[in-house]
């Protein structure tokens, strides 16, 4: 060890394992994931032999293909072993694991961290008993299409439609633009053969707004894009490159009536449409996605405030004062406000991400026997903290490079690979400012009723009550 | 000082909650205010919405903010207990570190929405500059804390043993073009370049 850091650690006025179990969330989780991380990094086979920089596009989705297949495979073997599965799956899609094996991205997440939750949570019991077991199994590899060319986070502009034909008891799929085509789903390229994809309904000739189908996309034997499907990558982009993002368009796509998600609104054979209680149910997946961002955001902040403070330590700069040496910059006070803080947001993260998980959990049961009083409140608190952890982590690692110097700027610092996910977050899963701007729709309605009937604002908005 | 609680939030967490809450419920109000005055303009709902969009960013920004930093603290304070007390030291300070580095950089919003004076401001300014000086001597064992191994920290700066001359050195000899000691390109382009006698 480096004896500036030595020096460091002799003087720390706590025991670091101490905070490790608390983070963890107890000592039987380190050891979990001490032997997690064995298992899965002492594997030959998920080592890289040419770092992923020095690759061209083509190889580097390749490779996290090839990667992504055998970490699957091992989830399962270290389950069988009597690990926890969830939490494999968790360290192995999101921010520590994942993105320590698949630098780029992995094309497998929205398999698991969108197909598989939007089944979940808007498929029927039939059609989860269909889909959600071949989907597990990985029998068919899914993603989730809303986003198009012409339209990201506004939602209702979407053009893709999903027009009902009785006569076949068919929806038919189609792209009438070009800005209609479904553009950035990961794995969507050349990945999955199913996709969910969110259209503007119409029956009996009338639009219901959108609405998500289950659609193949490949035929499952040959990987062929099936009849009416055009699809492919969307190309290079500032980080992600292997995450094989793409576009999709339909020209007149026939799908079984059985294929609408119709957990919430249904359609009936002859084309009746049954609405859902709430056009808000569709929130949870969303909501969920965002509380699985916030938690990875505080791994990427940690990430980079760990190279930021060690190399701090070691690194030494100027001569200050004649006759003595170099000082480390962690000594200046300029250096310590580039890192300290950040390390603060660290600990901010993690703590409301597990308050916005228990909330989420909450609401959701909540929602199973029909109360959905608090969901403008956990939507709104769920877009602004997607906001700020997002903006915070991005800002944090980049100002984490900037106080490595050149040395940051280098590839090997890994600090602009983590800079490229975490902004990258910015954008997708809404954008961030049109999420403040629901944000603030809500807390304009907080704010009217908090002048009006302030003893029934929400909790997270009480104190409104007082400036009201 | 809070009017309505006499809280006093000078060099207290708790007093930075309620400076925060005031900001967010400052900016709110603002918003709210300048809608109504654009509509009463004779602009649409949407014009006067959108009109007004930079004060709601802010808000909600705001907002946020202010319930990070609430729900940071009690969070914190809930899960501490059992912690040795130097740990609990430290938390304490990460979190009053957040939440007056956040004070610090909405000064203007402070000034505008509570009491705060410029002597306020100060204090502020000290109480940051102490906790980064008392966090200086633990920041590598916090660090440390997040065990993150360097494997997945796959970083030649940030490893754990703190060989980042020698890791760095080692990450340049992968460059495929240290493979050989002259690239082709020399003969193709840079000799016949260097012999022409611009």
């Amino acid at each position: 060890v480096h004896p500036d850091l030595q020096k460091e650690r002799d003087k720390c006025t706590f025991d670091p394992m101490e905070l490790t179990y608390f983070l963890d969330g107890g000592k039987e989780k380190t050891f979990e994931k001490h032997a997690r991380e064995q298992f899965f990094l002492n594997d030959p086979e998920l080592k890289d032999t040419v770092p992923n920089e020095y690759l061209s596009h083509k190889e580097k989705y390749e490779v996290a293909v090839r990667k992504a297949c055998l970490i699957t495979r091992k989830i399962r073997e270290f389950s069988e072993q009597g690990h926890g599965g969830v939490d494999s799956y968790r360290a192995l899609l999101g921010a520590t694991l994942g993105s320590a094996i698949l630098k780029d991205g992995n094309p497998l997440t929205l398999h698991y961290v969108m197909f598989i939750p939007t089944l979940m949570g808007q498929g029927t019991v039939e059609q989860q008993a269909e889909w959600i077991g071949r989907a597990w199994t990985c029998s068919i590899i899914g993603t989730y299409a809303q986003t198009e060319l012409g339209h990201g986070t506004f939602i209702r502009g979407l053009e893709t439609t999903a027009t009902y034909e009785p006569e076949t008891q068919e929806f038919v799929l189609h792209s009438p633009t070009q800005t209609s085509f479904k553009w950035w789903p990961g794995g969507l390229g050349h990945t999955a053969n199913y996709c969910v994809v969110v259209a503007q309904l119409y029956t009996k000739g009338e639009c219901h707004g959108i609405h998500p189908f289950i659609v193949q996309l490949r035929d499952e034997e040959t990987h062929e894009p099936l009849p009416g499907i055009t699809i492919g990558e969307i190309g290079t982009k500032l980080g992600m490159n292997a995450t094989n993002n793409g576009f999709l368009g339909f020209n007149k796509v026939r799908i079984p009536r059985e294929q609408m998600l119709m957990k919430n609104a249904q359609v009936l054979e002859d084309g009746t449409y049954v609405k859902s209680p709430s056009s808000k149910l569709t929130y949870g997946t969303m909501i969920f996605v965002r509380v699985v961002l916030v938690q990875d955001m505080s791994v990427y902040l940690s990430k980079a405030v760990t190279i930021a403070v060690r190399y701090s330590a070691v690194r030494r700069q100027s001569q200050p004062k004649p006759d003595e040496p170099e000082p480390q910059i962690l000594d200046y006070v300029t250096q310590q406000y580039k890192l300290f803080p950040n390390i603060a947001k660290c600990f901010v993260f993690r703590m409301t991400s597990e308050w916005l998980w228990d909330m989420y959990n909450s609401v959701t049961s909540e929602l199973e026997s029909g109360d959905m009083e608090r969901l403008p409140e956990l939507h709104a608190m769920s877009c602004c903290l997607k906001v700020l952890s997002t903006s915070d982590a991005a800002a944090g690692v980049e100002t984490c490079r900037l106080a490595c110097g050149g040395h940051g700027y280098m590839a090997c610092s890994n600090l602009p690979a983590m800079y490229g996910l975490a902004t990258a977050a910015c954008t997708y899963e809404g954008e961030n400012t049109v999420l403040l701007l629901q944000a603030a729709r809500y807390l304009m309605k907080a704010w009217v009723q908090a002048v009006a009937t302030p003893n029934e604002l929400m909790p997270t908005v009480k104190y409104l009550a007082k400036g009201a | 000082k809070d009017k309505s609680s006499s809280v006093s939030w000078k060099n207290t967490i708790e007093g930075l909650i309620i400076a925060a809450q005031m900001v967010a419920a400052g900016c709110v109000k603002q918003s709210y205010i300048n809608i109504e005055k654009r509509k009463s303009a004779g602009h649409s709902t949407e014009d006067a919405w959108n009109l007004t969009s930079l004060e709601l960013v802010k808000a909600a920004d705001a907002h946020c903010r202010a319930f990070v930093i609430e729900k940071t603290l009690s969070q914190m304070q809930l899960k501490m207990k059992g912690l040795s007390a130097p740990l609990c030291k430290v938390l304490m300070q990460l979190v009053e570190l957040y939440a007056v580095d956040w004070a610090l950089t909405h000064v203007g919003d402070l000034l505008r929405y509570t009491n705060v004076k410029e002597a306020n401001i100060q204090d502020l300014q000290t109480w940051m500059e102490r906790l980064l000086t008392e966090l200086r001597p633990n920041a590598v064992g916090i660090v440390d804390g997040f065990d993150i191994c360097d494997e997945i920290l796959a970083s030649a700066l940030g490893a754990y043993d703190g060989q980042v001359y020698k890791r760095l050195f080692e990450e340049a000899m992968k460059s495929p073009l240290n493979a050989e000691p002259v690239n082709k390109s020399f003969h193709q382009y840079l000799k016949p370049f260097l012999q022409s006698n611009l």
